[in-house]
């Protein structure tokens, strides 16, 4: 299969090759989206092979052929159910990102246990109180769990959330959750960003 | 100087040895920290060594000294003034986060078009107009801005920026900007997080 960094990289191609759909072109080249992401042309042509496209000599690779592959790729062309658990300042950023949706994921309902959230619509997700997730979540029959809870509480909203059938959680909170053998967790984490922005900036400063 | 996935991983870390202090230890190992992010005993030494930290041997680090030496190393002791641009949902997300000025980074304005923003202040900083916003960031003399607006705003607003001075861009749209040599980037994706996520489940589906 694909290699983690491949697979980071799509999207930033998907974004490329989409504004070539609209500007009308029909071909673009390796190239070319190498020199926009300052990459190296060959780098751009090993990720884009692994989703299964075929490029022709000197014309490039067909746009909407592209488009349509990395999204079958990535399973961004299917839907993908999933719950937000912890409707506050990040949750409700995530509730109300579009771009989400036009990839396939689908958040089918929120939860939080705030009284003054619990029974509210965010973005057109409905807030429910937490008394409600395990419930709702087998009754869905939903397997994805975004997690925004403070971190003081991710572990036990992790241990309820697989309890009630959850395989993947992806875990906004700086806690590393312990987790059965077969759940996937994917960790997004803002500090480790800013932790290279602080040292690039450090050297900046030195320079 | 360090290498990059070294200094993504210190915040982890430094998330587990804060939580040994808080716990009244006052060594901890390098294997203890690695068990808990199910990482190499001898990775962890390795990119600790990078902030200058001697370890005992059979004790391990001491646990306050440590914490110094990856906050001097990360500059998380120093205060870094920014502004925020595009005070919408994701925008008003990070304004509302405390771990950031922990780490030293303090926002001090943000700007955005909406009349209805202008004028109002989110998680106690004062949000401007756009119009005032080159004034305002010369007058300030900040160097780091944080990137929050729409894509199609996105250049246009980096090169206002870059033109009052901004030297650090922390770039949370999906747009790669075209900025001079001297300035920095850091771009923060969530959908490469969300790519790996999907391919990780669809390899679970496929079991
Ligand atoms: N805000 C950001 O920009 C940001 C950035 C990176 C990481 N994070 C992480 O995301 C998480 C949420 O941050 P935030 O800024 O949205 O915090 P927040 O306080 O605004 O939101 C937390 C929400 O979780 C709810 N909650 C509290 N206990 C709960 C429980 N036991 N189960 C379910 N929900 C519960 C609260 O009612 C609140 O609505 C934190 O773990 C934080 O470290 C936030
Ligand atoms: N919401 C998320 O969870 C999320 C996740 C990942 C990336 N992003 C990216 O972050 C950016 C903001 O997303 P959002 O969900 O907060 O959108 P949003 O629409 O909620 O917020 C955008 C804000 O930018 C302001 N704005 C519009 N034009 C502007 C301009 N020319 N200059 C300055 N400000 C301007 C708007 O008034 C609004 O307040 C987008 O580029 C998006 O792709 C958002």
């Amino acid at each position: 299969p694909a290699s983690l960094p491949t697979v980071k990289r799509l999207p930033s191609y998907l974004h490329i090759v989409e504004a070539a759909l609209r500007e009308g072109k029909e071909y673009i080249s390796g190239t070319v989206i190498a020199d926009e992401l300052e990459l190296e042309p060959i780098q751009v042509r090993k990720d884009l092979a692994v989703t299964g496209i075929v490029g022709t000599p000197r014309r490039g690779f067909p746009v909407r052929e592209l488009i349509e592959c990395i999204n079958s790729f990535l399973r961004w062309n299917q839907q993908t159910d999933a719950v937000l658990v912890g409707a506050g300042n990040l949750g409700t950023a995530l509730l109300g990102y579009g771009e989400f949706r036009k990839h396939g994921l689908n958040i089918v309902a929120a939860f939080d246990p705030d009284k003054k959230k619990a029974g509210t619509h965010m973005n057109g997700v409905q807030v429910h109180s937490l008394h409600q997730m395990q419930d709702r979540v087998q009754a869905l029959g939903v397997r994805l769990a975004i997690l925004t809870v403070p971190g003081e509480h991710a572990q036990v909203v992790s241990d309820l959330l697989i309890q009630a059938g959850i395989q993947a959680i992806w875990n906004f909170t700086n806690v590393k959750l312990k987790v059965p053998p077969h759940v996937i967790v994917q960790k997004e984490d803002l500090s480790s960003g800013y932790a290279v922005l602080s040292v690039k900036v450090g050297i900046q400063n030195a320079q």
